[in-house]
């Protein structure tokens, strides 16, 4: 079971639209997924279709300890399924709790191995939510646009994962890279896609995720790209990552 | 004095830019403006061509209350000025401080009106250091894209301001809407650029930010839109939305 956390501190970058459609794509080539939406934005769980308002129960309630894990999934289609979150989460922020970061690794004691994937959508910010992802995951995907002030958020969250490695999670690895909301005809996200690429090196994912007006458009039915658009490049690009991201397996 | 807090807890919406290139244009007409860079990601500092390892103090240091703010205070241009951040400052959100909203109101004690205009620049984020520009402004600026999850975003972040409004500071209120990164040719942000002025009516700004490559690859530079490309869409807009600003003083 490979557990990996879709992060970056940088908002804006494709994170939210990532978990869905990869976790879409992985599951159309016969994998088992479960996405966790880890932000109080709710942004994957209004992507996926799910009205707020009708959620009786989100992860705050299980990292909390108030309902079991597995009492929470909500099934999003073949093969796919979703914890999903709610406004409320930003309170895990404030709370003061004791030994904090490992509440959602604690949350799913003696899960089991139910899938091949499990996907966190991580919020915008290096805080507890984030650090809880990083304590829970044994990788880390980093999504990226291709411009500037996002190439300059990558050096501190590099920083940020090597502490967690050695104090709370040595285990966790950053292991893939993808660059979103490319657009190759513009100058500055050719140069700083390079600039990426050679940070990175073979972690980068040769797939880059296209500027594609679907994939913006999708969220506003609560479809994933391969239900709204499954012409489209967005559904080619999600597509040929996730047959990138299941070769990995092989390595 | 006017001091407005540029806020949305969506990230990737363009407050960072607008900060900056707003304060730039409200200074061309001949305000006094300083900006405050409220983010550890420190973008607003990057992009006005501050070397973050050149700085010796930050905001970080005046919200603890080490060194006087108006010590920390850099010339960016003519009318000008930035209180620079740095990474340090994400420990501003783990630090256990009593009365932690107040930081930053704390430390303009007695700063005086040395200015027409102070803009902060807000994190992606509603944790402590947003609800310290919310404690110390008197106005809100709602920076959004057009787009369909940083339209899901507002009606939390509107929640979350009347809390302040009506504990921290009954003082603050949202005057002021800006869409930015707006592509007129798709339908999806003439949709929801509709969609906003709907809801927000009058306060939301005539002039709309365009999607514009050089507004992306002006902070490579450390410069300015009216600096790197003063003949663009950018700056023409930016002017225009200052216009507007400074309009509303009269009203
Ligand atoms: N490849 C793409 N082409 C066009 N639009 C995209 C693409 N990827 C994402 N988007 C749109 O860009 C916006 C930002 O994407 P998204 O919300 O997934 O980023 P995020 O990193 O999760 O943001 P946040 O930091 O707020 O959580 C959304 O409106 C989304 O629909
Ligand atoms: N009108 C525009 N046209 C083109 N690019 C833009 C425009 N406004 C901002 N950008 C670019 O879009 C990206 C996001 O903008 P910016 O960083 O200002 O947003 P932000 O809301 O401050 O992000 P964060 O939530 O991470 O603080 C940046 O790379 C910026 O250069
Ligand atoms: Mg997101
Ligand atoms: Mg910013």
């Amino acid at each position: 079971m490979r557990i990996i956390a879709i992060m970056n501190q940088k908002g804006g970058v494709g994170k939210t639209t990532t978990v869905l459609n990869l976790g879409v794509a992985l599951s159309k080539l016969g994998k088992r997924v479960l996405m966790i939406d880890l932000d109080h934005q709710a942004h994957l769980t209004i992507s996926s279709g799910i009205v707020l308002e009708n959620l009786r129960f989100s992860i705050y309630d299980a990292l909390i300890g108030k309902i079991p894990i597995k009492r929470i999934i909500e099934g999003v289609s073949l093969g796919l399924s979703l914890i999903p979150s709610h406004p409320i989460l930003s309170k895990i922020e404030i709370k003061r709790l004791k030994g904090s970061e490992f509440l959602l690794k604690e949350s799913f004691k003696g899960f089991g191995r139910l899938c091949n994937y499990i996907l966190i959508d991580c919020p915008p910010s290096l805080g507890r939510l984030t650090m809880n992802a990083l304590c829970f995951a044994r990788e880390i995907f980093i999504v990226t646009q291709t411009e500037y002030l996002a190439l300059k958020s990558l050096p501190p969250l590099l920083e940020a994962v090597d502490k967690v490695g050695m104090s709370l999670n040595p285990e966790i690895k950053v292991t893939g890279v993808v660059a979103c909301l490319y657009d190759q005809r513009r100058k500055i996200d050719r140069r700083i896609k390079e600039e990426i690429r050679n940070y990175f090196k073979e972690k980068m994912f040769e797939t880059a995720i296209r500027k594609n007006v679907s994939l913006a458009e999708s969220p506003t039915l609560g479809k994933d790209i391969f239900r709204y658009a499954p012409l489209s490049y967005g559904a080619q690009d999600y597509l040929s990552l996730a047959r990138e991201v299941i070769k990995m397996e092989k390595a």
